[in-house]
């Protein structure tokens, strides 16, 4: 059965984009996520807080986009409460 | 609020914050469970038009629409795809997919930072009076990213992602996760992010006091606010058939007890569960309770809960009483049946009665709102506490500020309980937490950028502190509600917030993005996590020294390394070397240093002890060198304080030493 899908949040090194994404880094971002999922979503494109974005992953492809050129760290969403 | 702005000097102050177009400029971003628009805290009367710096939205969806948004709340955006990816689709006939604010915490704190004035606010006709935010000028975004089944990081990082992109100036954030290292965690990412952007982020410290190392949010780039009383209650005595009476507080508003002693009786006993005395759904048994007062101990459900469940079971009234966690400290509840709140020790006379005497009786005697209570404020049992855990050399909570018992808006979507058999609808309510005092300093250094707009966060964070107060008028230190004894800087941080004084603090202690670099450098991250954090290429300077010990923060936590087991010959001692620079913002002055050093056996040695300025925005470095002798980790940690003067203004510091 398809291991359980996580959100994480991705943070890619952008001084490592290929030249060939010519800048566009949303759509190397999504050619990493492609290399490990073709079904994985990708919930935000993030821009201030974070070079990156989040997506719904299994743990197993998590650990494959860890290893992939430019990727920083890939950590699992959190859940915070009202205090 | 109502009450808060005379606390802190507020209404003295309409002269000191000058109530200018830079004050109405200033736009404070609210991340919680959204908003009701139709709150009169939202009036905007009075106000210009939107500041043209504002480059946000106001989205619609599920019962909200951009018609919703006005010159006051100027903008409201949702957040839910973490939300629903995780827990499936929202389900829009329990809560509004939209900035609509179904819970109410939403609209509470963002009615604190900054809702207009409103005469006659009330809950029930507590705590009456003019409400007002703190700062009843700025401009409101809200961001709605908890839902009911909580509150999601790629949520929270979407929200300040856009919010930076709007143009906030402030952020306030009372929510909080797990303890985890800063580039693990979403609200210390996104808040580094909005730092650079010069927006001050303010958040709540957490409630999990008064145990020890029990903080959240405690990034030294976000200001941490802990939880302090105001100098008002709601006193509601409970009267024993001993003719014994015993304070409480309660916000019930109802019918009232007949006027004569009723049948008392403790939930234990009135119950086949093992834990019958907490008042759980479905643990009463109704024979037992019907038209009777109920005594129930707190814990596991929630307060207001239990009001109900005593209700349903036909009890006529509840005695809920503290355990040893909150100690004597009093949270008001609106209950839906008469109930009152009572301290631990009440509690343990109280079951003592219920067991002695053969036919116990009570009532409960309600006084509405007394004001001009002492002492005030003091450290709230909840409010967590430091040490550090993450980095034990900076010193949290960074202050405290009202958040016990503060009325404020509320949703029209639930009554003042929350629960969901309350079909009372209020405009205000009165609730309890760091999740209110929060919101009171980010209004107030939105007050202070409105007055200073050229003030980076970590000055506006400087001003607050250094000027906050840790004593009475009468001189006593502030106390901590959970130990009936002085507070101490891991409770209460650099004291409770004085926006008056902040106003012109004379001195500051300023913080740029590189020196936070540089203070990752001394916590050895890897470039890896570096960039994370702050994305982008940032490589610590490998031939330079780096400590924590040089950030420039406002207050001091000294952690000398403890003795080893074995110990041989004389006391060995060591010493620690902290630099700060304080920058001039106010007349030139020579400012003379005085130390307070806690025992004979610490010295802090400050060099130079006088620092002259002559003009705006000089800065001088001054370096503090704490000796003391190698201790056991188990000796408990002592308190100084560094302050400078130049007689009209104090730039006061606290001082934490502990041994690990």
């Amino acid at each position: 059965a398809m291991e359980k899908k996580k959100t994480y949040i991705i943070h890619m090194s952008k001084s490592q984009m290929p030249a060939t994404f010519n800048d566009d880094h949303t759509h190397w971002y999504d050619s990493s996520l492609r290399s490990v999922s073709d079904s994985a979503e990708m919930l935000y494109v993030y821009n201030n807080v974070v070079h990156g974005f989040s997506a719904r992953l299994t743990p197993q492809e998590a650990e494959s986009l860890e290893t992939q050129p430019g990727i920083l760290s890939v950590l699992p969403e959190l859940k915070y409460q009202l205090h | 609020t109502t009450r808060t702005p005379t606390f802190l000097g507020l209404d003295k102050s309409a002269d000191f914050f000058p109530e200018s177009d830079a004050m109405s400029d200033v736009i404070i971003g609210v991340l919680d469970t959204g908003v009701w628009p139709e709150s009169k805290s939202f009036d905007d009367s009075g106000l210009g038009p939107v500041p043209a710096s504002w480059r946000g939205q106001c989205e619609s969806g599920t019962n909200f629409s951009s018609a919703n948004c006005n010159r006051k709340l100027i903008g409201a955006r949702y957040f839910s795809r973490g939300y629903e990816t995780t827990l499936g689709p929202i389900d829009e006939s329990k809560e509004s997919k939209s900035p609509r604010d179904d819970d109410g915490h939403g609209t509470h704190t963002s009615t604190t930072a900054g809702g207009s004035v409103v005469q006659g606010a009330s809950l029930f006709g507590y705590a009456p009076g003019t409400a007002r935010g703190m700062a009843t000028r700025a401009r409101v975004a809200v961001y709605k990213v908890c839902w009911v089944g909580g509150c999601f990081s790629s949520d929270i990082l979407a929200a300040m992602d856009k919010a930076i992109d709007d143009n906030v100036n402030v952020l306030s954030l009372s929510l909080g996760g797990g303890i985890s290292d800063y580039y693990r965690d979403s609200v210390a990412i996104g808040a580094f992010a909005a730092m650079e952007k010069g927006i001050l982020v303010s958040c709540s410290a957490g409630n999990a006091g008064p145990s020890p190392y029990s903080l959240s949010n405690v990034a030294p780039w976000i200001t941490t606010v802990g939880a302090g009383t105001l100098d008002r209650d709601f006193p509601a005595y409970v009267s024993l058939g001993n003719g014994k009476n015993f304070s409480g507080v309660s916000l019930y508003k109802g019918n009232s007890l007949p006027n004569k002693m009723l049948p008392f009786v403790y939930a234990g006993n009135a119950s086949n569960m093992t834990n019958g005395n907490l008042c759980m759904t479905g643990t009463l048994i109704p024979e037992k309770v019907k038209g009777k007062i109920v005594l129930c101990d707190r814990g596991i459900n929630a307060r207001v809960q239990k009001g109900s469940v005593v209700k349903a079971a036909g009890g006529a009234g509840m005695v809920l009483t503290n355990t040893a966690a909150n100690g004597e400290e009093l949270v008001a509840d609106a209950h839906l049946l008469p109930a009152t709140a009572v301290g631990q020790k009440t509690g343990d006379v109280i079951r003592d009665y219920l067991t002695s005497d053969s036919n116990p009786t009570a009532t409960i005697l309600f006084e509405g709102t007394k004001v001009g209570i002492e002492p005030s404020p003091v450290v709230a049992a909840f409010s967590s506490r430091g040490p550090n855990s993450i980095t034990p050399e900076i010193l949290k909570p960074d202050i405290i500020a009202p958040g016990v018992n503060i009325l404020a808006g509320w949703t029209g979507a639930v009554g003042p309980t929350g629960l969901e058999e309350d079909d009372r609808r209020v405009g205000f309510n009165i609730i309890s937490g760091t999740s209110m005092s929060c919101p009171h300093v980010s209004g107030l250094a939105a007050l202070l950028k409105g007055a200073h707009p050229e003030w980076s966060p970590a000055a506006i964070r400087s001003a607050l502190m250094t000027t906050a107060y840790t004593a009475y008028k009468n001189g006593r230190a502030i106390q901590d509600v959970s130990t009936g004894k002085p507070s101490t800087p891991f409770d209460h941080g650099a004291g409770h917030v004085d926006p008056v004084s902040a106003l012109n603090p004379g001195l500051i202690y300023d913080i740029t993005a590189d020196d936070y670099l540089n203070f990752l450098c001394a916590l050895n991250y890897t470039p890896s996590q570096i960039s994370s954090l702050a994305r982008r290429n940032f490589t610590c300077n490998e031939s330079k020294k780096f400590s924590v010990t040089d950030l420039n923060y406002p207050s001091f936590a000294v952690s000398f390394p403890a003795e080893s087991a074995a110990r041989t010959g004389s006391v060995p001692s060591s010493s620690i070397k902290y630099s700060r620079t304080l920058t001039n913002v106010g007349p030139a002055g020579t400012y003379k240093v005085t130390v307070t050093s806690p025992s004979s056996s610490v010295r802090i040695m400050v060099e130079p002890e006088t620092l002259s300025f002559s003009q705006m925005n000089e800065k001088k470095l001054y370096t503090v060198t704490f000796t003391a002798p190698s201790m056991s980790s188990s000796t408990t940690s002592i308190f100084g304080r560094i302050e400078w003067s130049d007689e009209k203004h104090v730039v006061g510091s606290p001082v934490a030493i502990s041994w690990t």
